[in-house]
């Protein structure tokens, strides 16, 4: 059987916000390590690999591995049920063919469960080969999804371009262009507000705005992200979930035709 | 003009 428990469902309604614009359903992988989840968008450009380790759970056990198909547009609907400080239970008795969420109110006053059907997904599990990175950036999360916002309005395509002195963002289309630049903070008194840089040879990719801008829905869950970029491989854009996991974006890029 | 890549040309099924 498998039960997990989570004092915080918060975290998991930010999790579902974070991977439900881009994926339809997925298949959380269940195991004594954690809950996994390795899904690619309907168009194979991205991939989301998500996770959650067991210890960061209040309370975890999963007898038998346990691959569970889920509508995530079916989750949502149960999540929306769940309040923001509610105590989440997932359970789920082995090859079942539903999942039950449980959520009690903090005082323990209320208590629901909904029960949801699971789905048969095909799975394909793409092996994603170790890299040194050339160039790994910090930055504050906010101010990412702020930067992909607002180039989107020039054009399809952002190029970000990584040297010791800084990241660069560029966009250009119809309207003109926009370039925003980022410097390393000088002095890092608030480490969430710290823009760090570590850079073995610079790079410059493009990549599409639209996939940015899915992947900045995780930005409530860290006030940090890290991008990892090499020359001619997917960028990595990474959200800590507090103590219990994270959640990965790989995007392909886009490259001269 | 720019091409996207996919990522399935970059990983590979495990």
């Amino acid at each position: 059987m498998f039960e997990a428990r989570l004092v915080q469902s918060s975290i998991f309604k930010k999790v579902l916000e974070a991977i439900k614009e881009l994926l339809n359903e997925a298949t959380f992988d269940c195991s004594d390590s954690g809950i996994q989840l390795q899904a690619m968008d309907s168009s194979h450009v991205s991939l989301v690999s998500l996770n959650l380790r067991s210890d960061g759970f209040d309370q975890y056990r999963c007898d038998r591995n346990l691959s569970m198909g889920i509508n995530l547009a079916s989750m949502t609907k149960i999540m929306k049920c769940a309040g923001n400080d509610d105590i989440m239970t997932m359970k789920a008795q082995d090859n079942a063919d539903s999942v039950t969420f449980m959520f009690e109110s903090p005082n323990q006053e209320k208590m629901s469960d909904y029960e949801m059907k699971l789905m048969n997904l095909d799975q394909e599990h793409l092996g994603i080969p170790e890299t040194d990175y050339s160039c790994v950036i910090k930055l504050p999360s906010a101010e990412f999804a702020r930067i992909c916002r607002d180039l989107s309005q020039f054009g399809e395509s952002v190029v970000i371009s990584c040297t010791k002195e800084g990241v660069k963002f560029s966009a250009a289309g119809d309207i003109g262009s926009a370039n925003i630049k980022l410097a390393q903070t000088a002095n890092v008194d608030k480490e969430d507000e710290a823009v760090s840089i570590e850079m073995q040879e610079k790079v410059s990719l493009t990549f599409a705005c639209r996939y940015l801008n899915y992947f900045t829905k995780a930005t409530p869950l860290s006030p940090q992200v890290c991008l990892s970029m090499s020359a001619e491989v997917p960028l990595v854009v990474e959200y800590k979930i507090g103590e219990i996991g994270h959640i990965r974006y790989y995007l392909a890029p886009k490259i001269e035709e | 003009k720019m091409a996207q890549r996919s990522i399935t040309s970059f990983f590979t099924k495990s």
